[in-house]
């Protein structure tokens, strides 16, 4: 039958809006000056027309980044929203990149615009993709890191999502934990 | 109510867009 002018033509409505950030790093600007916000979307379709149309993530430099976060909530710790919050964090290894980085980020904007994680979903503040020579780091940012059953129900789900196998294991940590650390490694508060 | 999309119904409309 023929469709009335202008049926089916909606576009589909995240229960977000969300805004895409890069970040570049040039070490003779102050960090923030080098965080880009890129635009904002809100529908499924404008999700895959942004996404289809910037580098994948295996083609970004090394030290550049990508951030996917809810309006009004910045890619920083220092958000209100982020400051007692924190990350469950997916380390790659270096070869990682060419064989499993575009789909592990795919998959965490997957999760974070269809909102994967059903009423915990409102923990979640965005998703963070780290490039880098030492090996490649993509996390998930909630609001409350004191909130066991949220972030674990969240790092539970995200993790089978991913794919990973049950012998690797991945931690949650505080940002506070991580501004804090006085060397490279941040204790993980949970593990799944 | 919530919109919840799973990842079958948002891969469905990847590579629509991907040829615009």
């Amino acid at each position: 039958r023929k469709l009335p002018l202008g049926e089916g033509l909606e576009k589909h409505p995240l229960e977000n809006r969300w805004a895409l950030w890069f970040f570049k790093n040039d070490r003779n600007r102050v960090w923030q000056d080098n965080l880009h916000l890129v635009t904002k979307f809100e529908t499924v379709e404008d999700f895959w027309a942004i996404h289809s149309h910037i580098k994948l993530a295996s083609k970004l430099s090394s030290g550049c980044d990508y951030a996917l976060f809810k309006d009004g909530i910045e890619p920083m710790w220092e958000d209100s929203r982020n400051k007692h919050g924190g990350r469950w964090l997916v380390s790659l290894a270096k070869q990682q990149r060419q064989s499993n980085l575009d789909r592990l980020w795919l998959e965490t904007l997957l999760c974070l615009i269809g909102e994967a994680f059903e009423e915990y979903s409102e923990e979640v503040c965005g998703a963070v993709l780290n490039v880098r020579t030492k090996g490649d780091k993509i996390a998930i940012w909630t609001s409350e890191a004191e909130n066991q059953p949220a972030v674990t129900f969240i790092g539970r789900v995200y993790k089978e999502r991913l794919g990973l196998s049950p012998k690797v294991i991945i931690g949650y940590q505080a940002h506070a934990d991580t501004a804090t650390k006085s060397n490279s490694f941040t204790k993980n508060k949970f593990v799944v | 109510e919530k919109k919840r999309y799973d990842r079958e119904f948002l891969l469905g409309f990847q590579f629509i867009f991907a040829s615009m």
